[in-house]
């Protein structure tokens, strides 16, 4: 563990708060993205297997089913009781495209072919493109909540502090090798890269993010 | 088989 991955894992965890916040402040899911986070439970729930087969440490076991309760936590307000306030017509991305595209590179680019270890890349790529749908829908209404913005900034920065972690990583720790990770979560920081402008242009001058259409 | 390190990422 390293001061990049804690704040990696921190970012992560303030940024389900922040969408948590969000959501019972306003009592509402205007803005936010159910196919996104029905992925992020996809993710987690794939991934996250390991915990009945693996233990490494109280840490990641906690982390692990706090991220797979917490997202689940989300879906149900999204999905039963703030179900009216859920912006259907604007939530419109093609996420078979994004499951078919996870799901060929799971079979392609595998450690090791065992169940664990496909359902375990899976979960990388699909990681790396969940966002896609939720930036979508910000692109197409043009601006969000400064909560939801926070949300999406607190997310990508959690990845880009990993990438850091697995640079330092890799310079000190002699065998420490996970292409597949690698790649994966490089494409997910990228996916960010317009976001990440928009956000510090519009914090700058103080006001909400709002995107050029 | 090849070198992977032990998953102890989240």
């Amino acid at each position: 563990m390293n001061l990049f991955r804690l704040c990696g894992d921190l970012s992560h965890v303030v940024s389900i708060v922040l969408l948590l916040l969000k959501i019972r402040a306003t009592r509402s899911c205007v803005g936010i993205s159910l196919k996104t986070q029905f992925l992020y439970l996809v993710v987690f729930v794939t991934r996250y297997l390991d915990l009945f087969v693996t233990f490494i440490s109280l840490y990641n076991s906690v982390m692990k089913v706090a991220f797979i309760s917490t997202t689940a936590y989300i879906l149900y307000l999204m999905f039963f009781k703030f179900k009216h306030t859920y912006d259907k017509d604007h939530d419109t991305f093609r996420i078979q495209f994004l499951i078919a595209f996870a799901a060929a590179l799971a079979f392609v680019t595998p450690h090791r072919y065992s169940l664990l270890e496909v359902l375990w890349t899976f979960s990388l790529w699909l990681e790396s493109v969940a966002i896609l749908p939720q930036l979508y829908m910000l692109q197409t209404t043009g601006e969000c909540e400064n909560l939801t913005s926070h949300y999406i900034f607190a997310l990508g920065l959690y990845r880009a502090l990993y990438a850091v972690n697995w640079v330092y990583r890799y310079s000190t720790e002699p065998g420490y090798w996970q292409p597949v990770t690698w790649i994966a979560g490089i494409l997910q920081t990228a996916l960010y890269g317009d976001f990440f402008y928009y956000y510090v242009a519009s914090r700058r001058r103080g006001k909400r993010l709002k995107l050029p259409t | 088989d090849s070198i992977e390190t032990e998953k102890d990422e989240l």
